[in-house]
């Protein structure tokens, strides 16, 4: 409770104020942005815990005496920009999707990544369709986009049970890089 | 642009304009323009009521609006589980219309800003949505978050109405969605967060994206509505998803066109949370 603490008080001070609508000095809108920031921060403490919890396997469940990797969860920020210095810089990483709706979500993923092929296995092991697609000229020209990202890896997490997950596994490839005309 | 396939949205582009003069959601097809404008701000010295200047509180447009640019420079890109159309209107105006594998809608991924600040009024940019329903100066927003209110252009249901503001007077909250229906026909455009529109003309949705007002509406800021980032003007990035259909249960999948919406804000308002990890120098087999 301590950890979202931070993103409530944010809140709480913000719809007092009616933040975000332009009625504030731009100063004041800029240190929202901070206090924001710092809440969603704290926030990442808990769901990293929570999904650790969640995702890994207890001594009985486990057939292989090898210990397991412990993974630790991150976001990205600055994806309304494209940007994802995580997905640009990893050859390899695990992306996990988690639907907090009560029903069935399928949801295309897009990270941002650089000029490369890649290819995508789902929780089964499955190699699954993705494509890459360029990000529009104007996006890569956003004041204060700090990227080498040219392109976005796009795939369909699909069927990801109520308040459940699914984590892919994505992985550069070495083959040759596809021509826009190929 | 289609993926052939049953369920898929689709879009027409005219290629000597690069807009958008068609879109299918629902095997059915709806005749659209899209395009963006910006009204310029009344510019006033806030001593009376009359001159109130546009500004964060005050959205008070002096004219018609005007075109930000009769064509766009596109470019296509297909593929197998997502095509777009990357449009540039100008330097300062572009977006991406996208269609995805097996859905329903048609999403507009608007791009707005730095705004120049090249003239005394400022500017306030919208993007307008023309079709040929007659929707009979009514439309529907979702001001609280929840229930769909009826709207109804010029018009007030406790008092007869004189607008001195033609556009503004018009313009009401968008939490989620804002729809037009003719008989059995739905067209609703739903938002990724909230913005004011409005239907100025029967078969039109417009929706604010973005503003820059130069100069302060005396409301208690004291200060105009040019933000900066990077010491530059704030640009601003968002997405509509465009929806046509039926109101009865007569769409390809037994849904009517109000249900699809309400399915396709709770995925893109609650959307599905994406966490990153590192495998630690893992290869796939090592890993699994």
């Amino acid at each position: 409770r301590v950890d979202l603490n931070v993103l409530r008080g944010a809140m709480g001070v913000m719809q007092h104020h009616d933040a975000v609508t332009g009625t504030e000095k731009e100063h004041v809108a800029q240190d929202y942005t901070r206090i924001l920031s710092q809440g969603l921060d704290e926030c990442e403490i808990i769901t990293n815990e929570a999904l650790r919890q969640l995702s890994s396997t207890t001594d009985q469940q486990r057939v292989d005496p090898e210990p397991s990797v412990v993974l630790n969860f991150t976001t990205c920020r600055l994806l309304n920009v494209s940007q994802c210095e995580f997905t640009e810089t990893q050859d390899t990483f695990v992306v996990t999707i988690y639907n907090p709706l009560s029903r069935l979500v399928t949801k295309f993923v897009r990270l941002p990544v650089q000029k490369s092929n890649y290819t995508v296995h789902d929780p089964n092991g499955d190699l699954i369709p993705s494509q890459l697609i360029p990000i529009a000229e104007p996006i890569l020209k956003i004041p204060g986009r700090q990227s080498e990202a040219v392109l976005e890896l796009v795939f369909q997490a699909k069927d990801i049970s109520p308040l459940g997950f699914k984590s892919y596994f994505v992985q550069k490839s070495a083959e040759k890089v596809p021509t826009q005309e190929e | 642009m289609s993926e052939n396939d049953i369920e898929d949205a689709e879009i027409q582009i005219n290629p000597a304009t690069g807009l958008v003069t068609q879109i299918t959601t629902n095997q059915r097809h709806l005749k659209l323009d899209q395009e963006f404008f910006y009204y310029k701000g009344f510019v006033g010295d806030n001593k009376k009521v009359t001159n109130r200047s546009s500004g964060a509180y005050i959205f008070r447009p002096t004219g018609e609006a005007v075109k930000v640019a009769e064509k766009a420079k596109f470019t296509l890109q297909k593929g197998f589980l997502v095509s777009e159309v990357h449009q540039q209107f100008n330097d300062w105006v572009s977006q991406i219309v996208r269609i995805y594998r097996n859905e329903n809608y048609v999403e507009f991924d608007w791009l707005i800003g730095p705004i120049p600040t090249d003239d005394a009024n400022g500017k306030e940019i919208i993007t307008r949505y023309k079709t040929s329903l007659n929707s009979d100066s009514v439309f529907y927003t979702d001001s609280n978050g929840r229930e769909l209110i009826k709207r109804v252009r010029n018009f007030r249901p406790t008092w007869k109405l004189k607008l001195q503001e033609p556009a503004a007077g018009n313009y009401y909250p968008v939490t989620s969605k804002i729809l037009l229906r003719s008989g059995q026909d739905e067209f609703a455009v739903l938002t990724d967060r909230a913005q004011g529109g409005s239907s100025l003309s029967d078969g039109e949705i417009e929706l604010m994206l973005h503003r820059e007002c130069l100069h302060d509406d005396s409301f208690g800021v004291g200060e105009a509505l040019v933000e900066k980032a990077f010491n530059k003007g704030l640009v601003a990035r968002g997405s509509h998803y465009l929806v046509y259909g039926s109101t009865s249960n007569t769409n390809p999948d037994g849904r009517s066109v109000a249900t699809q919406e309400r399915v396709l804000a709770q995925n893109k308002l609650l959307s599905a949370w994406t966490f990153l990890s590192s495998t630690q120098g893992l290869s796939f087999s090592e890993y699994k």
